[in-house]
């Protein structure tokens, strides 16, 4: 996170807040809903304290205005900037700008949502600056989470906290039961990292954990961590696999008894569909992994310590499946937790080891760490 | 592959100078000293890169252009 220079903030707890103008995007309760519970997002975890004003001038004014709006600083139209914010101090201090020009929305992934927006404003008006996590509530670019599910991660609550501490109301040894632990951002240099799947992509790869993937350039040793949802919004996190069929020219993405299908970097419209629809038994609930074995030509399904064989041509699962992952891959310990298979190997991941073996002869080579493709 | 049209590359060059004038408080004083002008714009792409945890080269790359077009806050990313 950062703050602005001379960590500027307020110098009372107690701040008003006045909503200027409203937008014709939402009705008027929608907009006034959005705005309390996006200074909420910040007084749950400080001990700031919000009054809204219907008159008069209050320390964060909200309006929503489209190109020049009059404070030097002009809106581009849709999409680009969709809003603005000025450090705590007197006058336009604290002020929140809204871009009329975009679509904002209180409950779907379409438009921009006005909670999430908005809450990243008010970090402004309170004191924050851009965060580089791009977990962060204060990340500069925009994405779509669930706002009923939203819960303030720990490196804005790291700085908001560093500027007015604590919300005193909330005892630390009894934690807000409703408010689960906030959400962190896996570090691609933990010797102990879990990933939740991997697949290439079209030369690329992407490694999955939580929220995010790491996106892995072949030319580069610098892995890009992005939210998934600022892709694909409608991709779930915490998967459970993922893989690359090449004669499909597709990825495949599962999650519980669902799975999504990507081309490139698009969502392919029909999905998600069920497991069955890519050959698994209906016995089958979840899988834990998948990779496709361009020796075989066939798809590997893992489930845990057992795996199925799919045979994309036949459309078809093979016959004495499913068999122990051991006794095909010998030396492969644990449950299998995620699989690719990458220039000649096959990598076979469980837990935080990561199982190379030759894809030919089936021959285990190395046990690795399973950051081994980020670049540590 | 194919060169970029003309048209989107100097659009984009547009793109990149307008965000880093906007975001990363690149001067527009490249009329004057055209030199100069290209090693702030390299200075800044390379802010740019390093804060997005791109890779940092000071050259504009297609997925540096990906970040610069998609929506955000329109707060600077330096906090000063």
């Amino acid at each position: 996170y950062t703050t602005f220079p001379g960590n500027t903030k307020w110098k009372t707890n107690k701040l008003t807040y006045r909503i200027v103008n409203y937008t014709p995007d939402l009705p008027q309760s929608e907009v006034d809903r959005a705005i309390e519970n996006a200074l909420q997002v910040w007084a749950r975890v400080t001990p700031l304290r919000f009054t809204r004003l219907y008159s008069g001038t209050a320390d964060i004014m909200i309006s929503f205005g489209r190109g020049d709006h009059g404070d030097g600083y002009p809106f581009d139209g849709p999409d680009g900037t969709l809003a603005h914010a000025f450090a705590p101090s007197v006058g336009i201090g604290g002020d929140a700008h809204f871009d009329e020009d975009e679509t904002f929305t209180s409950r779907s992934s379409s438009g921009y949502n006005l909670f999430l927006v908005a809450a990243h404003e008010f970090g402004h008006a309170l004191g924050l600056s851009h965060s580089t996590d791009p977990g962060a509530l204060m990340y500069p670019v925009y994405s779509y989470t669930d706002p009923e599910r939203f819960s303030l991660p720990l490196d804005d609550i790291r700085g908001i906290q560093s500027l007015y501490g604590p919300n005193p109301d909330v005892t630390p040894e009894k934690p807000d039961p409703e408010k689960p632990t906030p959400p962190t951002t896996p570090n691609a240099c933990d010797p102990n990292l879990v990933i939740d799947g991997i697949t290439t992509l079209r030369g690329e790869m992407m490694v999955f954990k939580n929220r995010f993937f790491w996106r892995v350039y072949p030319q580069s040793n610098q892995p890009e961590l992005t939210l998934i949802k600022s892709f694909w919004p409608d991709i779930p996190d915490n998967i459970d696999a993922a893989y690359e069929s090449i004669k499909a020219d597709r990825v495949f993405i599962f999650k519980g008894e669902k799975v999504w299908a990507l081309s490139g970097y698009d969502v392919v419209s029909g999905y998600p569909k069920t497991l069955s629809s890519m050959g698994l038994p209906a016995t089958v609930k979840r899988i834990t992994a998948a990779l496709y074995d361009e020796v075989s030509g066939k798809t590997l399904f893992f489930d845990n310590k057992y795996y199925y064989s799919y045979d994309e041509t036949k459309r078809q699962m093979d016959k004495g499946y499913p068999k122990l992952v051991e006794k095909s891959f010998v030396g492969m310990q644990g449950g299998v937790t995620a699989a690719l298979q990458y220039r000649g190997f096959t990598y076979l991941f469980s837990g935080s080891n990561m199982h190379e073996f030759s894809s030919r002869s089936k021959k285990l080579h190395r046990v690795l760490r399973s950051n081994y493709f980020l670049g540590c | 592959a194919p060169l970029l049209p003309p048209l989107s590359s100097t659009q984009d060059q547009k793109v990149v100078e307008t965000y880093l004038m906007k975001f990363y408080d690149l001067k527009n004083e490249t009329d004057s000293d055209p030199h100069r002008g290209v090693h702030q714009m390299t200075l800044k792409l390379k802010e740019m890169q390093q804060f997005f945890g791109l890779e940092v080269t000071g050259v504009m790359d297609s997925n540096t252009l990906e970040v610069m077009k998609k929506p955000r806050c329109g707060v600077p990313d330096l906090a000063e």
